[in-house]
C-alpha cells in the first residue's frame, strides 16, 4: 500500500542544511498496524508528512496503491488526502475560532453532502472520542487531551482507508490513553492501516510492526508476532 | 511559599458552566518537587494557570510567599510572573515569527538588562535543553520535542524560584526526557520549587510528591519518601 525508496529531506535555511530524512525505504502493507519511534529530531513527523501528501521529498519515490504520488499535481494530491488519508498532527492544528464539531467536518466540506451528514457524521465522531457534549467549545476552551481528541476525531470522520496519527495519546492520561488506542485498534481490525508515531512503549505494545527512526533513517524495524 | 485555600473556577459560556475546579484547597512548602496528574479534563492545567499568575480564580484564596495574589493589580502580577515563576506551557506558547533565541529572550525584557547579557544568558538555557545550534530556527522548523525544549529553556532563563511545568514531556523521547527530568532534578537540589503535571508514572516518579486531580477536586495528595 505504501512504498517509498530513497526518501530523502533537506530543509535549506540560508546557507545551513537540514538533513531531516537521509534515504527512508520500506513498505507497509494494507491493513498494518506500525508504529514508529526514535529520538526527538530524527524525522518521524517529516516521514510522516510525506507519507500523509502534506509535503513533498527532495529525493526519492513514493508510491501510495501503485501511484506515484511525485507524479500528481495539487488538486489530486488534495483528493487523495482528503479520500484515503486520517492525519492526527502532533500539534493537533485545530481552528481557533471555530468550534469543535466545525473542526471535525472541515475535511467533510469537500464532499457533496448534505449539511445534516456532515453534522450528524461529525457529531458521530465527536461521541467516538467522548467528547459530544463539548461539540459547541473553541479549542481555547478545551483541555489540552481535549483539544487532541477533537484533531483524533477529525482524522475519522471521512473514514479514511489510512490513518497516519503523530504522537496521538500524547497529552491523555492513561484511561483516556486506553481508549483512544481501542478506537485504532478497532478500525485497524476493520481493514484500516494504522501507522502511528509515539515515544511511549506501552502505546507501541498495540502496534504490530516497531519501525525505528535514527538521524533521518530507519535503523531498526521488527514484525512483532501477537498471539 | 504556595497556598491555596477552596479555589474555585467556574467557565460560563452561554447559559453553560464548566466548574473547571470545584475547591481546591493544598499547600506548597518551598523547595518542593511535586508532580499533579488526573484524567483529561480534571483541572491540572486551570490549577496550573491560577498557581502561575495567568488566571484568576472565581472563588477561593491564593498566596504566594505570604502575599494575596487577589489583591495585586495587573503591573503587580506581571512582575511576580516574570520575577519568580517560570512557566512550560503544556501547548509551548512560542511566538511563531520569531527564532528559538528570541523566544528565550523574551522574558529577560522586562530587566534592566544589556543586549549581550540576554543573548548570552538565551544561549545558556538553550545550551541546557541541547538546542544551541537551533538558535536561529522558527518554531515551524523545529521538530514537536525541540519546540518543547525550546519552552522549557524560556521558563528557566530569569532563574525563577518556582518552575511550573505542563506536561513538560508530553512530547519528548525517553532520553530527552531523562535530560529534561535531571535538569528539573538538579534545579530542585538547588533550591528551586518544581511543580509538573504529567499522564506518565515514570516522570512522577522523579518527584517527592504525588497530587491527583480529578473532576476538579484534588482526589488524593502522597508524599514519597526516597532514600
Ligand atoms: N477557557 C475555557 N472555557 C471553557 N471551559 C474551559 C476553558 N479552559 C478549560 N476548560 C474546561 O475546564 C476543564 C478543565 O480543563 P483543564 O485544561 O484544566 O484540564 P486538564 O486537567 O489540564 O486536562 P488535560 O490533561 O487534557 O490537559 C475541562 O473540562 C475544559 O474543557
Ligand atoms: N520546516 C523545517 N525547516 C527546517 N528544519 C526543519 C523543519 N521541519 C523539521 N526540521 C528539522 O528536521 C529534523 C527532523 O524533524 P522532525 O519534526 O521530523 O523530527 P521528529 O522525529 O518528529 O521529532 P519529535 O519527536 O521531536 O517530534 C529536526 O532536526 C528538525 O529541526
Ligand atoms: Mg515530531
Ligand atoms: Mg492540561
Amino acid at each position: 500500500l505504501i512504498t517509498v525508496r530513497h526518501l530523502s529531506k533537506t530543509y535549506h535555511m540560508g546557507d545551513v542544511e537540514v538533513h531531516a530524512l537521509r534515504g527512508v525505504s520500506l513498505e507497509i502493507a494494507r491493513g498494518e498496524f506500525a508504529a514508529i519511534m526514535g529520538a526527538s529530531g530524527s524525522g518521524k513527523s517529516t516521514f510522516m508528512n510525506i507519507v500523509g501528501c502534506l509535503d513533498v521529498p527532495s529525493k526519492g519515490e513514493y508510491l501510495l496503491d501503485g501511484v506515484d504520488i511525485g507524479k500528481l499535481d495539487r488538486d489530486q494530491l488534495a483528493g487523495i488526502r482528503n479520500e484515503k488519508i486520517g492525519f492526527v498532527f502532533q500539534g493537533f492544528n485545530l481552528l481557533s475560532r471555530t468550534s469543535a464539531l466545525e473542526n471535525v467536518e472541515l475535511p467533510m466540506f469537500y464532499k457533496n453532502v448534505s449539511n445534516a451528514y456532515r453534522r450528524d457524521h461529525a457529531m458521530e465522531a465527536l461521541k467516538i472520542v467522548g467528547l459530544e457534549d463539548r461539540w459547541h467549545h473553541l479549542p481555547n476552551q478545551l483541555s489540552g487531551g481535549q483539544q487532541q481528541r477533537v484533531a483524533i476525531a477529525r482524522a475519522l470522520v471521512n473514514d479514511p482507508s489510512i490513518i497516519l496519527a503523530d504522537e496521538p495519546t500524547g497529552n491523555l492520561d492513561s484511561r483516556t490513553s486506553v481508549e483512544v488506542m481501542d478506537i485504532f485498534q478497532q478500525l485497524n481490525e476493520k481493514g484500516i492501516t494504522v501507522v502511528l508515531v509515539t515515544h511511549e512503549p506501552d502505546i507501541a505494545e498495540y502496534t504490530k510492526r516497531n519501525i525505528i527512526f535514527k538521524d533521518g533513517k530507519i535503523r531498526k524495524d521488527t514484525h512483532v508476532e501477537r498471539s
